[in-house]
């Protein structure tokens, strides 16, 4: 256990604040009845005995079945010599950690990170600081533990204390300190901050306040069929001002009051776990986590090193290619069940494609609001990165094999097998199902004798515009996207400017080669390096993301007869990175030619 | 993943369904090899 050695002082002038306002904040962990009662008066006292959410949170929940939120602060430390420090925490099977601080004996952090603290649960942090100047590791120089829960119920005026760091060889040896506090967040901020979260995500248009159907997205994705088949009905009820919208306190009371009468809530619009409908603080605390979690809002970063961290947060759902390693997409579709609507060229009808609800929610929310802007400013493009490339791995495996045919099975109305060159025992690895070849004649090419007809150059959802106006008018929301930007430097631009822009994009399911469009000469490749992000329409849509123009691609030149100059740029996405070409420069091509393919892989 | 193709100016007449899905900005279901245009040099020698 660590041994706090000195408290810090507060300041006089917001002493009384201060301690009203700690006091609030142990409201639910004190387990002294007395003492709460105590409690409970000064906190009507200060907040009256008001309707709405305020209201609802005079009701205590017992220690014994706690569950709340801790905001634990690594502030700084003092240590003994002068390095490059960082601090991690680690709770139960979580571990964060901080920045690297300067070179220096007393580096500050002052990184913040929200903890959940569950009466069962862990609640014994263990902290270490690592020097950073090895070139090989860092290496821990001392730690402390904390019982948190003890921690805050200590009485204490201090707004932090400080813990002796011990070496790791031997306790009896001091190393530094360490300076900390830990507070419990106000489950009444929790709600709020919960209810600002949900909005931001579901308020695409950005104006602070929910229409209705933006609001109703935020209820089918609620994942409660009865709540959904009524959402005008609760519209009408949380729209208590009645100007047709919705605000974000308005959304607040509405949980608040709903989900304690008849639960909205039935399943993390983020990772999908089933909510229990009796225990709404714990809803609340299971949300706020999770929409939280990778944000970066919070100071310290959790690294996502495990396929189980990044399970946990929704990283890993940033792409409708996330069911590759779960399969669960679709599966419980529901009402959280989203569509994006395409127009079958073969059958002249609007056909529905499925998407999970809260994979729309979780793109949309990182590539549709400057929270996601923030996220991919702190670290988001590797960790898509890293990402991809180890589930190119995971398919070039021997035992990815063993998922191809319940992949086949789980699309079964899309993929023909019988168009497939090879038998499925032929394919000994995932990609090896993936970069499938199709029989021959499988896909008749228009007008083959004819080179001034261009052709389709993948099975794929396509877009076609005119010129470049006309795409940013109805498709490409991105505020950098241009030609010459998809392009690069590389390759003369003017002649492609006011060209005709075609996007072909391809799906999951897809047969993934793509074919010539037009039949002419191999000019040049021009590899482009990026990111890799996904390119689904949420993203393609999204003013703040500028997915053709920043992730990984290759363009190549096609001069041709009947058109001039083609240029086809193949573009790499969150899971498939991986291009690879069957032809090279010089070569002559025919249109329908297969020219190359798109595999797991960064 | 995806294939954008750039085309040179007035190098293309696209099918003027695609361009009218893509103008509600709906995508349109393709497979290999359907047609996607003509080269507008030889758009008044040919009749499709």
């Amino acid at each position: 256990m660590g041994h706090a050695s000195s408290k810090g002082l507060p300041d006089a002038s917001e002493e009384d604040s201060s301690r009203l306002s700690r006091l609030k904040q142990k409201l639910h962990i004190n387990r002294n009845h007395h003492h709460r009662q105590r409690l409970r008066r000064i906190f009507r006292r200060s907040h009256g005995n008001s309707s709405g959410s305020s209201g609802s949170c005079l009701k205590l929940v017992s220690a014994e079945d706690f569950a709340g939120i801790a905001l634990l602060t690594l502030v700084s430390a003092e240590m003994k010599f002068k390095d490059k420090w960082l601090a991690c925490v680690s709770l139960g099977e979580q571990t964060y950690r901080t920045e690297i601080s300067d070179q220096t004996e007393k580096p500050v952090w002052n990184s913040e990170k929200k903890l959940l603290l569950e009466r069962n649960g862990p609640h014994v942090a263990r902290i270490s600081v690592f020097e950073t100047n090895r070139i090989s590791k860092n290496n821990i120089v001392g730690y402390c533990e904390i019982d948190l829960l003890e921690f805050l119920t200590q009485d204490s005026d201090s707004d932090f204390e400080v813990f002796e760091l011990f070496d790791p060889s031997s306790s009896d040896i001091v190393v530094g300190k360490i300076s900390l506090s830990c507070s419990v967040e106000d489950p009444i901020e929790t709600e709020k901050s919960f209810a600002r979260r949900l909005l931001s995500i579901v308020d695409y248009n950005q104006d602070g306040r929910l229409s209705f159907s933006e609001f109703s997205d935020l209820i089918k994705a609620f994942g409660n069929q009865v709540a959904a088949n009524k959402k005008e009905e609760l519209f009408k009820a949380a729209d208590k001002n009645g100007d047709g919208f919705v605000s974000m306190d308005e959304l607040a009371d509405l949980l608040a009051i709903q989900q304690e009468k008849e639960p909205l809530i039935n399943c993390c619009p983020v990772c999908g776990e089933i909510l229990g409908v009796s225990d709404r603080l714990n809803t609340v605390v299971h949300l706020s986590l999770c929409f939280d979690e990778g944000t970066g809002n919070e100071a310290m970063t959790g690294g996502f090193l495990t396929d189980k961290e990044a399970s946990y947060g929704w990283m890993f759902k940033l792409s409708e290619w996330a069911h590759f390693s779960s399969y669960d997409v679709g599966l419980n579709f529901g009402s959280s069940a989203s569509h994006i609507l395409v127009f079958d060229r073969k059958t002249k009808r609007l056909v529905e494609e499925l998407i999970d609800g809260k994979i729309v929610m979780s793109m949309r929310a990182l590539y549709q609001s400057k929270i996601g802007l923030c996220l991919m400013d702190s670290g988001a493009k590797e960790i898509l990165y890293k990402i991809s490339e180890k589930q190119g791995r995971k398919m070039n495996s021997a035992e990815s094999a063993e998922d191809i045919p319940k992949f086949v099975e789980f699309f079964k109305d899309q993929i023909k097998l019988d168009e497939v060159k090879y038998p499925l025992e032929h394919f000994k690895t995932f990609n090896d199902f993936f970069i499938r070849e199709l029989k021959p004649g499988a896909r008749p090419i228009a007008f083959i004798e004819r080179d001034d007809v261009a052709i389709c150059a993948a099975d794929s959802r396509l877009m076609a515009f005119k010129n470049l106006e006309d795409s940013l008018r109805f498709w490409i929301k991105g505020r950098k996207f241009s030609i010459q930007g998809l392009l690069g430097k590389e390759i003369c631009p003017s002649t492609f400017v006011d060209g005709a822009l075609i996007i072909f994009r391809l799906a999951p399911q897809d047969y993934h080669r793509f074919h010539f469009p037009v039949s002419g000469i191999i000019d040049q490749f021009v590899n482009v390096p990026g990111n890799l992000y996904t390119v689904n329409p949420i993203a393609v849509n999204s003013e703040y993301c500028n997915v053709f123009t920043e992730n990984k691609r290759v363009i190549s030149i096609i001069s041709t007869a009947e058109f001039g100059k083609v240029a086809f740029v193949a573009i790499g996405a969150t899971m498939v990175g991986s291009i690879t070409f069957l032809k090279k420069e010089g070569d002559y091509v025919n249109k329908g030619d297969e020219f190359g393919y798109f595999s797991f892989g960064g | 993943s995806t294939v954008i193709c750039v085309f040179e100016k007035d190098s293309i007449l696209i099918d003027e369904d695609l361009l009218a899905n893509s103008a509600r900005s709906l995508e349109t279901l393709v497979s290999v090899g359907m047609k996607l245009g003509v080269a507008t040099r030889k758009q008044s020698e040919i009749d499709l």
